[in-house]
């Protein structure tokens, strides 16, 4: 199974077009490795975003000198899904 | 596991395998409702499985209904083996749903992109396109939610084979897509297209490729606001209806742009909860109240199909 320790996701508002054009160089860069849940579309609609651990500090550092908010809204993939396979496993049990 | 669909769990996640037994199961249970289809094979040779729910009569009017185009959104493939399940358990008890068994089939394809679904299984669970293979490129799958011949390889869709919403080369190149594309363009009497994704609590309809409003939108969007309603009223869910194009973003290629171009007006897509705190990674102990809430949503629109022939 891939392992998806250290990545979040990141809940993003951009609070106007230019912003959203920012995420949307963002989504450019592909050795982010970016996974977007929700894309760039319009101001004021949240964009959620897979972030890999080697690429965390990264993307933090550029939504910041844009002055793009963000939350964090997945603070570790991994342990989500170790939560769900544990499930799935007590139910087999 | 379960040998019955009584006893079968519908607030976990499954496989593709017990999905299929589940449909089994099914079958076996109502034989004078529930039929198994095999409309095609998945690019890596897994059959392609749709249930008929059907009262008789030959290609009556019917509605279709997918969930798990995009197989890492699980709590669709949940939700749609619970609403099988419902089906059955309506029929001869609730008015609405024995009333729309006696006028109209409906078709329900639970896992409508099943190699991507083995794959979230086995390998990464957060999989989301097929699972096929693009000459010249190391990258693998194909959004199939852009792959349909509907403005295909217009702006809202990426050619580029290492993106998520890859196109494909051609409109159909993928079998999971070409399958339903034959069968609705085969069966000719769809007359409700309901797509079902997840996340973020939105219905739509088209256009996704272009913002101007499809020839129906008025009455498209009435009964939105009308499923929408019915969906909040049992946990309070908020949804936001619209067409594609202005309630999210540009999306060409997209699944209910085909089918409404083949003149099944009542074309819908769904993203199903949740507000933003798991995204694709539902809680299991989610899955019933967001089945049990769609359903009202998909009872509205079935309802108005029904009664509103064309």
């Amino acid at each position: 199974l891939e392992n998806f320790v250290g990545h979040q996701v990141l809940r993003i508002s951009a609070a106007d077009e230019a912003q959203v054009q920012k995420v949307k160089e963002l989504e450019d860069l592909e050795h982010l490795q970016l996974d977007f849940w929700r894309g760039p579309a319009q101001p004021g609609s949240s964009i959620d975003v897979r972030v890999p651990f080697p690429s965390i500090q990264a993307v933090k550092v550029f939504l910041e000198a844009h002055a793009i908010s963000y939350s964090i809204m997945i603070e570790d993939v991994q342990s989500l899904l170790d939560e769900e396979q544990e499930q799935m496993f007590a139910f087999q049990g | 596991r379960a040998r019955s669909t009584n006893t079968f769990n519908y607030a976990i996640y499954h496989t593709l395998d017990e999905i299929y037994e589940f449909m089994d199961m099914l079958v076996a249970e109502n034989p004078q409702l529930v039929s198994k289809l095999q409309i095609g094979n998945t690019y890596e040779g897994r059959p392609i499985y749709v249930l008929k729910f059907s009262t008789g009569g030959n290609k009556r009017p019917a509605i279709w209904i997918d969930t798990g185009i995009h197989s890492r959104e699980w709590v669709t493939q949940a939700s749609g083996t619970w609403f099988a399940k419902k089906i059955t358990e309506d029929y001869g008890q609730d008015p609405k749903i024995t009333a729309i068994l006696s006028n109209m089939d409906i078709f329900l394809e639970i896992v409508t992109n099943p190699d991507g679904f083995a794959f979230t299984h086995s390998t990464n669970r957060l999989w989301r396109k097929t699972r096929s293979r693009t000459a010249g490129s190391s990258c693998i799958g194909v959004d199939p939610n852009r792959n349909w011949d509907a403005a295909f390889g217009m702006p809202g869709a990426s050619g580029n084979p290492c993106t998520e919403t890859y196109r494909g080369k051609y409109a159909n190149s993928e079998t999971e897509v070409k399958s339903i594309v034959d069968f609705v363009k085969d069966h000719g009497n769809i007359k409700g297209f309901i797509s079902i994704h997840s996340y973020s609590q939105l219905l739509l309809y088209p256009y996704g490729y272009t913002n101007t409003p499809n020839p129906d939108q008025q009455e498209l969007d009435q009964l939105a606001k009308e499923a929408v309603t019915a969906l909040s009223s049992l946990h309070g869910t908020k949804y936001t209806y619209g067409s594609i194009y202005t309630t999210i973003y540009q999306a060409s290629g997209n699944t209910i742009d085909w089918t409404y171009s083949q003149g099944i007006k009542y074309s819908y897509t769904f993203e199903l909860r949740d507000t933003g705190r798991y995204g694709f990674l539902l809680p299991a102990s989610q899955i019933i109240p967001t089945a049990q809430e769609t359903w009202l949503a998909l009872v509205t629109i079935m309802d108005h199909v029904k009664n509103h022939p064309y």
